[in-house]
């Protein structure tokens, strides 16, 4: 017998599951972790979240994020006062294919319309087994950040397209996404070199360096917008990332937080090691099922793959366009000390995006957010209708490990306060 | 030993990309298809960036084969008629 997750002590007052998905002709499996809310789970809305990478694991935003407990020095739980499942059940998914505890005997995906077809399934098993969480009319939101800017609007788009799912789409969120990179890749220079609140990090000959190479750059994503082959994807992808991102990281700087240097690890942060050591340890692996032996937070193989699928670059914004067309509400949120999916590029996409109400939208003045639970001014926000986004103050790419009280406040006013913060 | 070419590319670009990445490449089509940007990229890409070509590659394969340990006592295994070939299995 697997072992309940609850003798982990993360959590341990909730009911909680884990499990996979199998996709069985594909020999595919995806790993899951949900926590029921900490509130009242009959009545609170279900969260989805999802990590980016592209191939990074979900349980990286459990841990070191808004889940319910970290991992400390000694592979022991730390609680969370902030977790999200406060007021909502939210599930972690590893995906896609060989991500974290998720595995496939033979292949993988690399683009992110087929790893959606797999997230509809796994959703539609899930609330078939717990028609306890949707059958009372309960809302269900995705979030997710960084390359879930990819993911999320194609995921959305892909659960919309089916009318007979049981279970209601409410709500999106994208936290410091990579969405619309011809709008996006604009603002990498104007970030490190001093326009993003922040000094400048590289000299002057540098920040000329990357203005000098953004034409070329932006001409090659146009490129890519307008074949989605990858022969102008994958171009356009090294290109541009070399030009764009890697003086930045010749720096040896933080790339997911500008005031700090990059320590240890792949990641830039060490204590992202304590957690693949603690998931790794036997009994841990007893508790949940897991079925894959090792775990890595980040496949830098499925990384690689989408890169040179062409995924990265193709104009996935245009699923958003679909999206708040049919009305679904879109909170696109960002740290505003992220580099590498900044601030800047992120209000400058939903502020050119085209959909139903963007001269309205654009027109709309930034105004002060104030978080519920600090009562302070935490952000700024522009507003319109179903659509909203918000500078989150002092964040970094993984808002809630830097100000996990605000982003708690900014997920319950949003889920629980009709889609407007 | 060229620096510039440290792996030895002894191929086309475009033509080692296509085998990296399992197409079938119709020179004279592409050449036609894609616009000098892209072209002057790819140009640019071999010199600039050898390792990433070398590296092109979209499929996956399963990073620890041998680590896989499939487990049976599940609580639930849940299947739905209408989504064939997907099971949910639950602790």
């Amino acid at each position: 017998k697997i072992k309940d997750p609850k003798i982990l002590g993360i959590d341990p007052n909730v009911t909680q599951y884990t499990g996979y998905l199998d996709v069985e002709d594909e020999d595919k499996h995806f790993f899951f972790w949900t926590f029921e809310s900490r509130n009242d789970p009959a009545k609170d809305p279900v969260i989805l979240w999802l990590n980016g990478g592209p191939g990074c694991s979900s349980l990286t935003g459990l841990f070191f994020e808004l889940g319910p407990s970290s991992i400390g020095p000694d592979l022991k739980p730390i609680g969370n006062p902030y977790s999200w499942n406060s007021n909502a059940t939210v599930i972690f998914l590893d995906q896609p294919v060989n991500v974290g505890f998720s595995y496939s005997g033979s292949s993988g995906v690399s683009n992110t319309v087929a790893a959606g077809k797999d997230v509809y399934n796994f959703l539609e098993l899930f609330f078939d087994q717990f028609p306890e969480y949707v059958n009372k009319g309960q809302d269900f939101h995705i979030a997710g950040e960084s390359y879930a800017g990819h993911y999320i609007p194609v995921f959305a788009s892909e659960i919309l397209s089916h009318k007979d799912r049981n279970f209601n789409l409410t709500s999106v969120l994208i936290g410091n996404g990579l969405t619309d990179p011809l709008t996006q890749y604009n603002y990498y220079e104007p970030m490190a070199c001093g326009e993003g609140g922040e000094p400048s990090v590289l000299p002057s000959e540098e920040c000329s360096a990357m203005e000098d190479s953004l034409e070329r750059c932006l001409g090659l994503i146009e490129s890519c917008y307008d074949s989605q082959s990858v022969w102008s994807c994958v171009p356009a992808t090294i290109y541009c990332n070399n030009a764009q991102l890697a003086p930045y990281q010749r720096t040896g700087r933080n790339v997911y937080d500008i005031r700090k240097d990059c320590e240890g690890g792949n990641l830039c942060y060490p204590t992202l090691q304590d957690i693949d050591d603690y998931l790794n340890q036997d009994y841990v692996k007893e508790a949940v099922g897991a079925e894959v032996d090792h775990y890595e937070s980040c496949n830098f193989d499925i990384n690689r793959n989408f890169l040179f699928a062409g995924d990265w670059m193709k104009p996935y914004h245009t699923a958003v366009t679909d999206l708040l067309n049919q009305d679904l509400p879109i909170l696109v949120y960002a740290g505003d000390k992220d580099f590498i999916c900044n601030w800047l590029g992120n209000k400058a996409w939903t502020d050119v995006l085209p959909w139903k109400y963007d001269e309205e939208f654009a027109s709309q003045k930034v105004r002060n957010w104030t978080a519920s639970i600090t009562d302070e001014v935490a952000g700024e926000v522009k507003s319109y209708k179903h659509f909203t986004y918000l500078r989150v103050f002092n964040g970094g790419h993984m808002v809630p490990f830097d100000v996990p009280e605000n982003a708690l406040s900014m997920v319950n006013e949003w889920i629980h306060g009709g889609f407007s913060l | 030993i060229s620096l510039q070419r440290p792996l030895g590319l002894d191929k086309d670009v475009l033509l080692q990309a296509a085998e990296k990445f399992g197409l079938d490449l119709d020179l004279d089509h592409l050449l036609k298809e894609l616009d000098s940007n892209v072209l002057d990229a790819w140009a640019q890409i071999e010199h600039l960036y050898p390792n990433q070509v070398m590296s092109l590659e979209t499929s996956t394969k399963p990073k620890f084969p041998e680590a896989i340990k499939t487990k049976k006592d599940w609580d639930f295994v849940v299947k739905n008629d209408a989504i064939e070939n997907y099971q949910l299995r639950v602790n």
